[in-house]
């Protein structure tokens, strides 16, 4: 079972062109992970990436010496998915 | 649960569950819904539609599915509230209980069965198909990318890794081919929605090209009436517009060859959230979601069976 500890969802806000196509090269360096909830669409529409531990720093680095704007929109994707398993598991328990 | 009466909308189901739920309600309904295997999944998984149906033979029909991406879990669960909502609504609300005395409903729920099987039990992450791809390390093909209706273009990737591999070719996948084939057996189709999430949007034709569908103006005009209907219950913002306008180009999309086989009020609905949950959007929303989404579907539906083509 695949697990997502550390993994981070960033909401990513391309402020021109020039941003938007420094994000979009991102989706093709398979190296990082990326797995883009949202893809890059137009200035000033959010981008939403979820990204591996492993490639957190790097990314992270990456989008500030851009100067690129981005929120952290989920801390660690495990902890929500635990919490909706757990949640799944505890309604079921309940009797119809 | 013993009937359809007291099973919980209010949470996520496990495939088993939602299959069992969908055999109860034919069940309990005879008259009204029936069960339609228009094929299998790669894993061997029934492809399984609800037909809501007061007789005739071959009626104008209206498409509903939902759960093509696998991870979406918000949208399977409401499709199973809007099987629900019709049996109950039937024979009760005039404007709906207009609707069936005119057309049919089909109403694929798990329209991805083996991505979501493998959403519960391996990867809850996983929005493809899961079929191997031949000589790569990587699974599955994006089914919304897999039409025939500018597949190869832009807007798809060619790597079997990315999330939006459009597969070897056009239809190869079974889960496409089985609607694709349902689709041009019936071939009275009137509309064809297809739900997805997240991000809030309500999307016509074209995906693949920036020429302006023929019925642009009246997508347009009855896009706005659906999100604004959505809209008066929980103020729910959608945008609305063309997939290539709204969000970017997308090949080989769904509704896109719907569009092109003729099937005029051809839709795709990006359900919540805004982007607090993205994909694991908590069970808390799924009945406020779908309860939100039936005004859009009825406003899109009411107009099809006013509007006959």
């Amino acid at each position: 079972k695949e697990t997502f500890d550390g993994h981070q969802v960033l909401r990513i806000i391309p402020r021109d062109e020039i941003q938007l196509s420094v994000i979009k090269a991102l989706e093709d360096i398979i190296e990082f992970e990326l797995d883009f909830w949202r893809g890059v669409t137009d200035v000033a529409v959010p981008v939403d990436v979820r990204v591996p531990f492993h490639s957190l720093q790097s990314i992270k680095i990456y989008l500030e010496t851009q100067d690129i704007e981005y929120s952290i929109m989920i801390e660690d994707l495990q902890v929500m998915l635990d919490e909706e398993r757990e949640e799944m598991e505890a309604a079921a328990r309940v009797p119809q | 649960p013993r009937g359809t009466d007291s099973f919980d909308f209010s949470r996520y189901h496990t495939i088993d569950e939602i299959y069992s739920f969908q055999d109860m309600l034919v069940a309990e309904n005879p008259n009204l819904v029936s069960k339609i295997v228009i094929g299998h999944s790669y894993e061997g998984r029934s492809l399984n539609v609800l037909k809501f149906s007061t007789g005739g033979t071959s009626r104008p029909a209206i498409w509903i599915d939902t759960g093509i991406h696998s991870r979406e879990w918000v949208t399977q669960a409401s499709g199973t509230w809007f099987a629900k909502k019709i049996v109950t609504d039937y024979g009760r609300d005039p404007a709906l209980t207009n609707i069936l005395d005119k057309m049919d409903i089909f109403l694929e729920i798990v329209t991805n069965p083996d991505g979501y099987h493998f959403t519960h039990n391996n990867n809850r992450m996983w929005r493809k198909t899961r079929k191997p791809n031949p000589g790569s390390r990587c699974d599955g093909v994006d089914p919304n990318r897999n039409w025939d209706a500018g597949f190869g273009g832009p807007g798809a990737s060619g790597n079997p890794c990315s999330e939006t591999y459009r597969g070897p070719k056009a239809h190869s996948e079974s889960e496409v081919k089985s609607i694709v084939d349902f689709v041009k057996s019936h071939g009275n189709f009137k509309a064809f929605i297809s739900i997805h999430s997240y991000s809030q949007m309500l999307l016509y034709p074209y995906g693949y090209t920036r020429t302006p569908v023929r019925d642009r103006d009246e997508l347009h005009a009855l896009a706005k009436k659906a999100i604004t209907d959505l809209a008066s219950l929980y103020g729910t913002r959608y945008k609305y517009g063309s997939i290539i306008n709204t969000i970017y180009q997308a090949s080989g999309g769904t509704i896109d060859w719907t569009y092109n086989q003729g099937i005029k009020y051809s839709y795709t609905f990006e359900l919540r959230d805004t982007g607090r949950y993205g994909f694991v959007l908590p069970a808390n929303q799924i009945i406020p979601t779908a309860e939100e989404t039936w005004l859009a579907l009825m406003a899109i539906m009411n107009h099809t069976v006013r509007n006959p083509y």
